[in-house]
């Protein structure tokens, strides 16, 4: 407890709490910091079971909507590809996100098809809200995530033409955005493949990094049959529907709950008898290397 | 040596018993084993996974001298001096986690998103005196 001094480590004693969690009302030493508005999935509810003293019911209070069924069909295989079964990050090279977030969209806006000769097959405007986004989760990719129903056999290859643009959000108005500026995408699909990734990073990640709420965005995908690779002529539209996107945004949380992979490799590198200190400063994931200083020197002597 | 004057003590009569007080206790400080699922405190609506968890745990006495064995500085051995010899209000050295690996966790969060998070420390893997 402060009252006696330095804290054991210097991590602030506060959880950070969910504004919407009921556990707010808890022991004001373990009161967020002021700047901490929105919590981690796992500490509100882990706080409210240690604050309900002898109550059984230890249910999550706060309300969860339930998400769409393919977004968690798609979230369970990531896990099994990130996760061991006990729940131990797997150790990859790639693999330097600690967060992934899996948004719906809230709301669509149908944009009238336009003529299907070309093969507009599906335009749709989508708001997706970004709240659970904390400050300290760092924006490393964005993916648009299409699914597509395999169950209709498709005898051919399918490719599509995706053209996706954002808009600033005019509350006043609800009637749907007009474009503001657009990419363009040429995808690939795969007959057999469930799951197609659009890669939007560099189109989001301004929106991102000042923090945007609410992205608002129109996406204008044409499939044709045929395969351009092969020059075969693309003929009519499939006529697939496509279910919305969801949105996926990989993330590096930068927090102390968070897992920081390359703190704890080069920490077993360095030392690995010695436990780690608590309040170890996070190291720079770039490494110290080239900074030689009389303290490297006397350190490697020390470790020597 | 203050008082030179003093014989020397007397070797241990038995010196078995004499060492027994060094050795480590029966119940000594280690890992245990503890294993939860998330359904027994009624979060498996909204942690989708893992299904179980080993949080594991430390349980056990800390040997009176015995630092170097569980990588305790020295500090353990004078706490336990102050405890024994100056003042017993003063805890004895206690069996505490040393080292943590992480867990990565699936989730629902309220507003219907899913996220997927690794935290740090969440399962315990090594034991310490401290």
């Amino acid at each position: 407890p402060r009252s006696r001094g330095r804290v054991a480590s210097d991590k602030p004693s506060g959880l950070v709490v969910a504004a919407e969690d009921p556990v707010s009302e808890l022991n004001p030493l373990l009161r967020p910091p002021k700047g901490a508005r929105r919590g981690y999935a796992l500490l509100p509810p882990l706080l409210k079971v240690l604050s309900d003293r002898g109550h059984q019911n230890w249910e999550s209070e706060v309300p969860r909507l339930q998400p769409d069924s393919r977004a968690l069909r798609y979230m369970k295989r990531l896990y099994k590809m990130s996760a061991t079964k006990e729940g131990i990050p797997k150790a990859s090279k790639s693999h330097l996100y600690n967060t992934v977030r899996l948004f719906t969209p809230c709301s669509e806006c149908k944009h009238r098809h336009s003529d299907l000769a070309k093969g507009d097959v599906h335009s749709v405007d989508l708001l997706f809200n970004l709240d659970r986004v904390t400050a300290l989760e760092h924006l490393l990719k964005s993916v648009l995530l299409y699914s597509f129903d395999t169950s209709v056999p498709i005898s051919s290859p399918i490719t599509c033409m995706c053209h996706l643009s954002v808009k600033e959000h005019d509350f006043s108005s609800q009637v749907c955005p007009s474009v503001a500026h657009s990419v363009a995408f040429s995808l690939h699909v795969e007959v057999k493949r469930k799951w197609v990734e659009i890669d939007v990073t560099s189109f989001l990640q301004p929106l991102i990094a000042t923090n945007r709420r609410n992205i608002h965005m129109a996406v204008n995908v044409t499939c044709l049959m045929g395969d351009p690779q092969h020059n075969t002529r693309l003929e009519n539209p499939t006529g697939m529907a496509l279910v919305p996107p969801s949105l996926l945004l990989y993330l590096n949380d930068t927090s102390e709950q968070a897992y920081h992979r390359w703190n704890s490799l080069r920490h077993s590198r360095t030392n690995p008898e010695r436990p780690r200190q608590r309040n170890m400063p996070l190291v720079d994931p770039m490494g110290d290397r080239g900074k030689e200083n009389s303290q490297g020197k006397r350190a490697s002597r020390w470790r020597r | 040596d203050e008082n030179p004057k003093e014989a020397p003590a007397a070797p241990p009569s038995n010196l078995s018993e004499y060492f027994k007080q060094f050795l480590f206790p029966q119940n000594e400080c280690e890992l245990h084993n503890f294993r939860l699922s998330f359904s027994q405190l009624k979060w498996e609506k909204w942690i989708i996974a893992p299904h179980r968890y080993s949080p594991q745990y430390c349980k056990g006495d800390c040997p009176r001298a015995g630092g170097h064995r569980y990588g305790s500085p020295v500090h353990t051995m004078v706490q336990n001096i102050i405890y024994e010899k100056l003042d017993p209000s003063v805890p004895k050295p206690s069996c505490v986690p040393a080292e943590y690996s992480p867990l990565s966790v699936l989730t629902i969060e309220p507003d219907g998103s899913i996220v997927y998070k690794e935290y740090e420390d969440m399962i315990a893997t090594k034991c310490t005196c401290r």
